[in-house]
């Protein structure tokens, strides 16, 4: 496996947080879980109507997406697996040599 | 050659620089390489000047792809736009003409301490790799780190967050390297375009304000007919803007930097795609991306010399 199989269980995960309020409880959870930001470029970017979605590790994902359903924010999950996204999306055996 | 080396899978930071070798040595009536500087961990900082050499004063577009190095789609680009301009010279009036009245600087790798990186590390490192004396973090965002409202709104002053501005402005030696060149050669580089992804965007200054400038009329429709240009290859839709408002406020941007100290055009792409893959853009769609981006390219470069002043 790419990378020694290290995102296996990885999430993508997207919200538009509705209010300032949810940006700033957003903000505070992806601080705590450590997520991988994919956009905007920082967390001090997330505010109201912004478009972010953050790579979760496998065995943070389930505490964010408990805390989001509890918090009532709408989210939708972009990548359910990144580790089989990123091994479907190259040429495997080819791109492994070049490595 | 040529048509030996795959343009639609993505390639390793050694496998560019060889390319690049190779066609400094076969295609020297276009392209010449040279380096502009070394890099944090002492790799060469390479730049492609693609166009008919001239005795004669000719303007410039300035061309960098891989700033965040996690965006590989945009190196992929910068590779396959020189593949098309030298492809294409002979039989593409268009490109005939932008090679004759233009230079390109081509800088297919930015940050290539961290696409190194992330080809053997983590896929989704985005800073340079320069460490930092009083915290275990490495790393600056190149995006921020620009004598430009530096560290302003939408960057970081800690070392550990992924939108660090630096210890101080042009801190990244490729930083500084860019901006020494660009700074020596401002009075005939007439655009600057920058690669990034993802969002499907076709962005221009400001990122660090929301104010509208002086030269918005012909930035703005140059911006239109290449987004126009690009859904009429796949029907991809791209929106268009300030980056402030399109995408989100940033400080310390190169795109902001080169406008502000003089190149009158300056535009940030950001490639496909909008969140279904990320910067997990699979190879097979290397070719419809670039091709449309291509279009998009040479659009804005036609519009600047015929209508632009």
């Amino acid at each position: 496996h790419l990378y020694g199989n290290r995102y296996a269980g990885d999430k993508v995960i997207r919200f538009i947080p509705n209010t300032e309020e949810e940006a700033f409880v957003l903000k505070k959870i992806c601080h705590q879980l450590k997520v991988d930001l994919w956009q905007p470029g920082g967390v001090s970017q997330i505010s109201q109507g912004t478009v972010t979605d953050v790579h979760v590790p496998h065995n943070g994902s389930r505490t964010l997406l408990t805390f989001l359903e509890e918090a009532n924010i709408q989210y939708k999950i972009l990548i359910e697996d990144l580790q089989k996204v990123l091994e479907k999306g190259s040429s495997l055996p080819a791109w492994r040599s070049r490595r | 050659s040529l048509s030996g080396y795959n343009y639609e899978v993505y390639h390793s930071l050694e496998e560019i620089q060889n390319w690049m070798h190779h066609l400094n040595k076969t295609h020297s009536g276009l392209i010449h390489m040279f380096s502009i500087g070394k890099s944090y961990e002492g790799r060469s900082l390479y730049v492609l000047k693609l166009g008919r050499r001239s005795r004669s004063y000719k303007r410039a577009v300035w061309m960098d792809c891989g700033i965040h190095a996690r965006e590989w789609i945009g190196p992929a680009f910068c590779q396959w736009f020189v593949k098309e301009a030298l492809l294409t010279y002979r039989s593409d009036p268009t490109m005939r003409k932008m090679l004759n009245h233009l230079y390109f600087y081509i800088m297919p790798v930015f940050n290539v301490d961290g696409y190194h990186f992330s080809w053997t590390n983590d896929r989704f490192w985005r800073k340079t790799r320069s460490r930092n004396s009083r915290f275990r973090c490495r790393g600056v965002d190149a995006n921020r780190n620009w004598r430009v409202k530096w560290c302003d709104e939408g960057a970081s002053m800690h070392p550990c967050d992924d939108t660090y501005c630096g210890p101080f402005p042009e801190s990244e030696p490729e930083v500084k390297a860019v901006a020494n060149f660009l700074r020596k050669h401002r009075k005939h580089i007439t655009a600057y375009l920058s690669f990034h992804a993802y969002a499907q965007m076709l962005l221009y200054p400001y990122s660090y304000k929301y104010a509208t400038i002086p030269n918005f009329s012909c930035v703005e429709s140059a911006a239109y007919k290449a987004v126009n240009a690009l859904r009429s290859v796949h029907g991809v839709q791209y929106r268009y803007g300030p980056a402030s408002s399109t995408l989100y406020v940033s400080s310390g941007s190169s795109m902001d930097w080169a406008y502000k100290n003089g190149i009158p055009y300056t535009f940030a792409f950001e490639l496909r795609d909008t969140g279904h893959f990320g910067f997990l853009l699979p190879e097979t769609l290397i070719k419809p991306t670039c091709t449309e981006t291509m279009l998009a390219v040479k659009n804005i470069t036609m519009h600047l010399l015929k209508k632009c002043p």
